[in-house]
């Protein structure tokens, strides 16, 4: 664990918790994304399979959890509870087009051909592109509410941050994973053009 | 030391 990847889980956790606390704060999930939230509770679904096989640290496993539960309660807000305020008419991004890529690529670009870690490696490159559906309805409709902003900020800055926590493991432990980095700076640069925004706007904009 | 299947990350 160094600075970087505790910034970036700090960073994702928040995130998570902006999101949750706007829909549940305004009773409404206008102006979010339900397809990227499904596939971020995909994401999190494959990847964290190994709370049942591999035990690395309570913080790990805590957190983990953490995000599953918050993914789910997410899903469970948008589609259940506060289903009136969901936008259908501007999520409309064809998350097929996401999907079936990532399990193509998964199958053949992985680190070991067993099932665990193809859902791992699934989990990873669909993690990289789950943004797109939100980033689309955002453009889509023109505008987002500053807190929709400040979500995707948080989220956006986590790959970002566990970019700088890769390079310092790279020299630092000599551990680095090709897969998680070339997804991960995917994932940041789909992010580029809204941060821009999101700084400009924030700092000349008001 | 690169490991296939610990994944230690989030």
């Amino acid at each position: 664990m160094n600075v970087f990847r505790l910034l970036g889980d700090i960073s994702h956790l928040l995130a998570i918790i902006i999101l949750l606390l706007k829909i549940w704060k305004t009773r409404s999930c206008a102006g979010i994304s339900g397809r990227s939230q499904v596939l971020f509770a995909v994401v999190y679904t494959a990847r964290y399979l190994d709370l049942f096989t591999s035990y690395i640290s309570a913080y790990n496993s805590i957190m983990k959890l953490v995000f599953l539960a918050a993914s789910y309660g997410t899903i469970y807000l948008m589609f259940i509870k506060f289903k009136a305020s969901y936008d259908h008419n501007h999520d409309t991004f064809r998350i097929e087009f996401l999907i079936l890529p990532c399990v193509l690529l998964s199958l053949l670009i992985n680190h070991e051909f067993s099932p665990l870690e193809i859902l791992w490696t699934f989990s990873i490159y669909l993690e990289s592109v789950a943004i797109l559906p939100q980033l689309f309805m955002v453009s889509k409709t023109g505008e987002a509410e500053s807190i929709t902003s400040h979500y995707l900020f948080a989220l956006g800055s986590y790959r970002a941050l566990y970019i700088l926590n890769w390079i310092y493991r790279y020299y630092a432990e000599s551990h680095y994973d090709v897969i998680a980095i070339v997804a991960g700076i995917v994932q940041t640069v789909l992010y580029c053009d809204f941060f821009y925004l999101y700084i400009t706007k924030g700092i000349y904009g008001q | 030391n690169f490991t296939l299947t610990s994944h230690d990350e989030l």
